[in-house]
């Protein structure tokens, strides 16, 4: 059950360091940019396709999608490397009325491992099972978090059904809708 | 069996993004530093100990590593997280005869998971399990790392069986000693 030990990974070796700092983050960000993000969400959107098909960069998926900057760099001495960089993008999400809301967006990252493993015959499981590992990715991180103390209210989850995807605006517009379920 | 996603997970998010840009990186550093690198072990050096027992300061874990410098950063579009960076420490090692061994070193981070997992109760395997499960990551890792002609003799794994270990320069020995027969 790879996607038990990738939410498992996803948790203790990234959410549990960065959520907690990423309050701070924010705050340092809205002192020297002007930027929307400190009045809006402060919370790490994290989007979980259906597909575990991940893109590189959120602007290619979808043209209401645009790169702002990213966060101030967090340094963090981990397993011999010192000063590892752990850092998040804000990007401006518009809606139909081109109205921009700044949020810290990313994918879950574990996603690219499930997605080239499914692919890669000795990894050990294909296609037909790869969803099953994204929900179960899902749910796992899902209870993680939801026992988290450091991490709660930091954090919002999206799963995405990506099936039969026409609308070129389907990313900014599911995101859009979560962001305004939380307010 | 965890081990054998984060293996891959190892491997898909991060071997495979820095090995093949190993060669350059230590070029560049040796470039602008007076370093014994360039002529000495071109590999990344990965750590893995059987207790699954990480530490973050490798000097703190013995007085004859001592470190040098990080490898120039390179950054990576990775997910939606813009210019994401991957770096390297270098370490100074001294053998008995205070004569140093510069090399790129650091420990799997992976098995932190696996040690963090083995104390939480709900993440589903215990202490006695993760000793095999460290084995299973190696073994996982070696398979996969042998079969990928981009990472080929661009890295080296050092298996560390650390138990009752009363030598104080167990860790510069036993990097000293695989370095030695690498060459
Ligand atoms: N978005 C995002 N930004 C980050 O900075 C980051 N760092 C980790 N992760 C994800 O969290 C989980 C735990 O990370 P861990 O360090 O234990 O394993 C990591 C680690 O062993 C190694 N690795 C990845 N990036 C680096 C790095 N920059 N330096 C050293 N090791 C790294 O390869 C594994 C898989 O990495 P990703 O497949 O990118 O996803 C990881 C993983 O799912 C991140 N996710």
């Amino acid at each position: 059950n790879v996607a038990h030990g990738l939410a498992w990974s996803f948790y203790i070796g990234y959410l549990r360091l960065v959520l907690p700092r990423l309050d701070d983050s924010i705050t340092a960000f809205c002192a020297t940019k002007t930027s929307s993000l400190g009045r809006g969400s402060r919370k790490l959107i994290i989007l979980i396709p259906l597909n575990a098909n991940i893109s590189h960069k959120l602007n290619e998926e979808d043209d209401r999608i645009l790169f702002c900057d990213n966060l101030p760099n967090n340094e963090i001495d981990r397993a011999g490397v010192r000063g590892r960089v752990y850092k998040h993008s804000v990007y401006s999400v518009f809606d139909e009325h081109k109205k921009a809301h700044e949020c810290v967006l990313e994918y879950a990252t574990p996603l690219l491992t499930l997605h080239s493993m499914s692919q890669e015959s000795s990894a050990g499981f294909g296609e037909p099972e790869r969803r099953q590992q994204v929900l179960l990715f899902f749910r796992t991180l899902q209870d993680i978090l939801e026992n988290s103390l450091e991490c709660r209210n930091h954090y919002k989850l999206i799963l995405l059904n990506v099936e039969h995807e026409e609308d070129p605006h389907f990313l900014s517009k599911a995101i859009l809708r979560n962001l305004q379920q939380q307010e």
